[in-house]
Order: structure tokens, then C-alpha cells, then sequence
């Protein structure tokens, strides 16, 4: 997998979007 | 009681695929549907196979010779059955989505305590999209289309009695089918009409992305994702694929997400074998196996980590497959024919 074609990977991203997202 | 035929144990059919055990259920009308369950008799869970048919549907218990006895029917007069919906870690009872092409009701059937008399409970009704049991004993469903839908999620206590609602947001665009994450039980995925997955967060409700896959495929439909080291893989099918010169028609794909940025890349492509031909009718995917009916009437499984096609399974007795699930209390693949043959493979 390009890896790169996927931009910056977080292994928080959960708990990122759901702090991001409107309630 | 009806006891059924005498099982073959000792036929090999091709690929990794062993004949265990099979049955007929003598219904009268169209078969529609097949599932393994947990379910509790005598203080004892045993595994169970459920089978519907339009107008009834069978709880059938192993005996220790390996045959089958059916020993709880619940019948339906008014609307017919289209699926049965597996709603893991509640015991004794199982859901079903009635209707005619389209889902119209969802309904809980489960025996009363006391006489053991088969019950069913309506719980949802309407223009039903899509609905899925999810672990931890809940049950999403949506209803209704665009901005006009509802999506629900409905928890079950362990017994499958008194149950508790949240609503998640709705997407504005009409969800096809929903996927749970494994690795990840606060995840829920969904494919819509506009071939967009959207990821809930299903303790708070959130719709946290929504991404826009691959448009050489229409309708794709997601079956089960995979949380791992910050990517989310997606199995995905494509009942409406053409059938291309380089790749043959292809069945699931394995795609890849970053849900952060909401980028995608296609990583396994599973297309039949040389040989054959069809497409997408129906499937299920477990853990690594992806298993699918074809439109030729047979039954193949690929290998999603080996990334290749590891079994195919032509029709039996001169007729077609219709039916493919994995069994939710063991390895088996369960194989079902209109005329209610069930097939129980060991793979």
C-alpha cells in the first residue's frame, strides 16, 4: 500500500474526529 | 418432531472446503435465508442453525449424530421474510427484516420463559434502508431516504428483553448497508447511494467522516472493516461491477482509509479464477474469509490475507446456491438452495 498517497496517519484519529466533529 | 436426513461426512469438495453435515428444511415456500446462533435450552447455550423461509422460520438444534432437529417455528402470514439478522451476545432470540422488495419491518422473535411458545415482538416499521446486528447487543437500523432518515441504534439486555435507544446522525444521503469495525467496538461504518463511507461514533451519536470512494464502481456495498495502525481496511462488493478483459469481474475489495484525511486507495482486487465466470449475487465476510454466491450459481471464498481466491463450490445435486453465511459459533460456511437444502461446510 502507498502509504503516502493517504496523507499524515494518526493512531489517534477517533478520538481526534470526535473531538473535531459537531455533537 | 422432524428429524432430518442422515449427514455425509466423508465427501471432500473442492478447495479447503469439507462436507459436515446437511439438511432440508421442508418448507413449502422459497428459502431465503441461513444462520448459526447461540441459543440457551436446559440452562445449556448450543449452536443452532436458523433458516428462513417466506413464511416461516425454523430453529433447528444438533443432535449428537450430527443430524438436525427443528425445535422452535415462528410463520408469517401477512409480510414475507427477507433476512435474518444475527444480533451477537443476546441469546435466545434473533431479529429478522420482513417485506417485499423492500425492508418494511424489523421484528424480534424469541420463546416465552414459562411455555417455551415461540413470541415475536415488532420493533421497527416503515421504509426501512438498512439494518445490522452489531456486538454488544445492539441493533442499527436506518429509515427513510436523504434528509429525511432516521438511524437508530437499539441495545438489548442479555436476556433480549428490555432494550434502550440512541439516535446517530443521519448522513443526508440514503445508506445502502453498515459495516462494524473490528478492533474498534465504538465504530460504525456505512456505505450510501452516492458512493460516500461515513463513520459514526456510536457512543456519542457523531457522524465523524465521510469519505468518497472509487467511482468505477457503483453501489459498492461495505461488509466489515478492520481497524489497524491508524488505517481503516474496508471490505467492500460490487453486485453492480462489469466485467472487465484484464481483471475478470471483480467480487470484494479491500480498500484502504485514512480516515483522518479521508483519502482511500483500492489494495486487493478479489476476482474470480480462469474458468469462472459471474457476479456478485450475495456474501458474507468474516475476520479474513470473504465468501460470495455468483450469479453462475456457484459459491467461491477468497483468503483476504493471502489475497487470493481459495475455494469454489459448483452447484450441488444440479442446483444453484442462493444463500452463503459464515456461522457465528464456529468456522463453518453455511450453504443454502431455494428449495431449503442447507449445506454445512467445514473450512
Amino acid at each position: 500500500c502507498r502509504t503516502a498517497d493517504l496523507g499524515p496517519i494518526s493512531l489517534n484519529w477517533f478520538e481526534e474526529l470526535s473531538s473535531e466533529a459537531p455533537p | 418432531t422432524e428429524i432430518t436426513d442422515l449427514p455425509a461426512r466423508d465427501s471432500l469438495n473442492p478447495g479447503s472446503l469439507q462436507l459436515v453435515s446437511k439438511f432440508k428444511n421442508p418448507s413449502s415456500s422459497c428459502s431465503v435465508d441461513v444462520s448459526a446462533v447461540w441459543w440457551e435450552r436446559a440452562a445449556a447455550k448450543e449452536p443452532c442453525i436458523i433458516t428462513a423461509c417466506e413464511d416461516v422460520v425454523s430453529l433447528w438444534k444438533p443432535l449428537d449424530t450430527l443430524q438436525w432437529e427443528k425445535v422452535h417455528t415462528w410463520h408469517f402470514t401477512e409480510v414475507p421474510v427477507l433476512q435474518i439478522v444475527p444480533v451477537p451476545d443476546v441469546y435466545n432470540l434473533i431479529c429478522v427484516a420482513l417485506g417485499n422488495l423492500e425492508i418494511r419491518e424489523i421484528r424480534a422473535l424469541l420463546c416465552s420463559s414459562g411455555d417455551e411458545s415461540e413470541k415475536q415482538v415488532l420493533l421497527k416499521s416503515g421504509n426501512i434502508k438498512a439494518v445490522l446486528g452489531l456486538t454488544k447487543r445492539r441493533l442499527v437500523s436506518s429509515i427513510g431516504t436523504f434528509c429525511n432518515q432516521q438511524v437508530q441504534i437499539m441495545t438489548f439486555a442479555e436476556d433480549g428483553g428490555s432494550k434502550d435507544e440512541q439516535l446517530l446522525m443521519p448522513p443526508d444521503e440514503t445508506i445502502l448497508a453498515f459495516a462494524e469495525v473490528q478492533g474498534m467496538q465504538d465504530a460504525l461504518l456505512g456505505t450510501t447511494t452516492v458512493n460516500n463511507i461515513v463513520i459514526w461514533n456510536l457512543k456519542t451519536g457523531q457522524l465523524l467522516k465521510k469519505v468518497h470512494i472509487d467511482d468505477s464502481y457503483q453501489a459498492s456495498v461495505c461488509h466489515r472493516a478492520y481497524s489497524e495502525m491508524g488505517l481503516l481496511f474496508v471490505v467492500l462488493s460490487h453486485p453492480c461491477a462489469k466485467e472487465s478483459q484484464v481483471f475478470g469481474s471483480p467480487v470484494f475489495q479491500l480498500l484502504v482509509i485514512n480516515p483522518k484525511t479521508a483519502q482511500s486507495v483500492g489494495i486487493l482486487l478479489c476476482c474470480l479464477p480462469p474458468g469462472q465466470a459471474g457476479r456478485f449475487l450475495e456474501g458474507d465476510v468474516k475476520d479474513h474469509v470473504a465468501a460470495a454466491v455468483l450469479t453462475s450459481g456457484t459459491i467461491a471464498v477468497w483468503d483476504l490475507l493471502l489475497g487470493h481466491c481459495t475455494a469454489v463450490l459448483p452447484p450441488a445435486s444440479d442446483q444453484s446456491w442462493s444463500l452463503v453465511k459464515w456461522s457465528g459459533t464456529d468456522s463453518h460456511l453455511l450453504a443454502g438452495q431455494k428449495d431449503g437444502n442447507v449445506f454445512i461446510y467445514r473450512y
